[in-house]
């Protein structure tokens, strides 16, 4: 069955488009077809993987004016260098007026089904779904979250993405009581992990101890490469695949996968 | 007259939490009378201060439900070591019921002025007030800068946050036009310069090309000190005043002291 995986964190700057992109690129390059959705009006994504902001995408699936397999990109080539054989990456992008979803949708019955009624019809012809969610928990986060089977939530190692971490889980369990008792599994995925800094490790440390069996073994080394890579339109498996950020996600890609939805 | 400065940029982890605190006790250390507003449901401003989350706040002047001045909490003693004649820092704190206000706001035909009319009786008494928004453009974000006289963003020095600029002028364009005649003047102020990454001086120099007239001359390094600080609930002035970020904030409260309203 396909795992569809919301990933979000309502604080922001933590890595949710980069873990995204990241991830989705690793686990195509083990062989998966993946589907990476951008359901942030800021359309990080989108640009990350090298496509233009103005093309049918999430909005109009949640506006129902278009059907989701009629958006999907092929974005493999800006992902990987080398593709193994099955393994392929789609972007179901964004754009700014995504920003007016909120809005548009709040007098609909459905506004946080949307998207999983929009990829009803293709979402099988993925091994893996990820979503790129906004910094905050409006319609638009759940969207991702309705439609989701696992969440993976990106926490930086720095004490105010701590902090936030308990309002996440307390949306989490509200969600999965009233809108999808579906979903299943949250991992926790440290990123921006700078070895030079007693913080970071203390902040590790403090989940490891608080979130023992929700948090990935692989940790996310802060490197200036993960940043760089957006601007050339490309993952970080493409732009600097021999790197510490890309052998990074390769791990966290093989530990994804051994998790399973049964993790 | 007074001074009110919005922090916002809906791209998440740029630095405004950071930047109102820090600012806001650089400015009170100038000897002016400073209030901070904290308009984000993660309360990051809140507990940076030391100020726990469960105290009548911005969600209670929203909702009409208490006086501006009866939240006003007095955290000068976190924010500074040595307070100046007249200088002082007041908080008005977050909770998280502030998740709540969008949808409870939603059909108010006032709803993004509630912050404006709520200080309105109090903002005289302070020489500067800063309010820290959410890493989106919702009713909270609009809230603070229908309040506002100025904006004050923060632009992190990397790619993805430059992207975002061009939604975010356009935003403040339409709030101008439409809900706030007032709104004056935007400051860009370059966060997180770290001098080691040819990327950062690629986004300034990007930045000043395209925005001369709005990027403030002072840059904020990236030192983790500065991500150290909110873990002690005290601002970079009392945490470390002898450091590099203590040192950028007071050079950027002289700037926009003498960019003045006028600026
Ligand atoms: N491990 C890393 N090392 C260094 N830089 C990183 C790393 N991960 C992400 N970045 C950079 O940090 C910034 C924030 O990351 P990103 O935009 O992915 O976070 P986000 O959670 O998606 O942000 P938002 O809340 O705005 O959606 C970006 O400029 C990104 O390029
Ligand atoms: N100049 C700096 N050097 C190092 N770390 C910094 C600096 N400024 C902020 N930080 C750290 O970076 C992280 C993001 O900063 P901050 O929370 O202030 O951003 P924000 O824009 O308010 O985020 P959000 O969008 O979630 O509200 C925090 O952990 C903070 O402590
Ligand atoms: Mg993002
Ligand atoms: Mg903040």
């Amino acid at each position: 069955a396909t795992r569809v995986i919301a990933v979000a964190n309502q604080k922001g700057g933590v890595g949710k488009t980069t873990t995204v992109a990241a991830l989705g690129a690793a686990l195509a390059a083990r062989g998966h077809r993946v589907l990476v959705v951008d359901a942030d009006p800021q359309a990080n994504l989108t640009s990350s993987l090298g496509v233009t902001k103005d093309r049918l995408g999430t909005y109009d699936v949640l506006m129902r004016a278009a059907a989701a397999a009629s958006t999907f990109i092929d974005v493999t080539s800006a992902a990987l260098r080398v593709v193994p054989d099955g393994g392929s990456i789609h972007l179901m992008p964004a754009s700014p007026d995504l920003a007016g979803a909120e809005v548009e949708l709040a007098t609909a019955h459905d506004r946080t089904a949307r998207l999983r009624e929009g990829l009803r019809d293709d979402v099988h012809r993925f091994g893996y779904v990820l979503v790129d969610c906004p910094p905050s928990l409006g319609t638009l986060t759940l969207n991702g979250l309705v439609a989701a089977t696992e969440v993976l939530a990106p926490v930086q190692c720095e004490y105010l993405a701590l902090e936030g971490l308990t309002q996440l889980l307390g949306t989490l369990r509200r969600v999965r009581e009233r809108l999808n008792p579906g979903l299943a599994h949250l991992h926790l995925a440290m990123t921006m992990f700078d070895a030079r800094t007693g913080l970071a490790q203390g902040v590790v440390e403090e989940v490891r101890t608080h979130f023992a069996d929700l948090i990935l073994r692989t940790t996310i080394p802060r490197t200036v490469r993960l940043a760089e890579a957006p601007s050339h339109g490309q993952s970080i498996l493409r732009y600097d695949p021999a790197g510490r950020g890309a052998e990074a996600y390769r791990t966290m890609a093989a530990e994804i996968e051994a998790r399973g939805v049964a993790g």
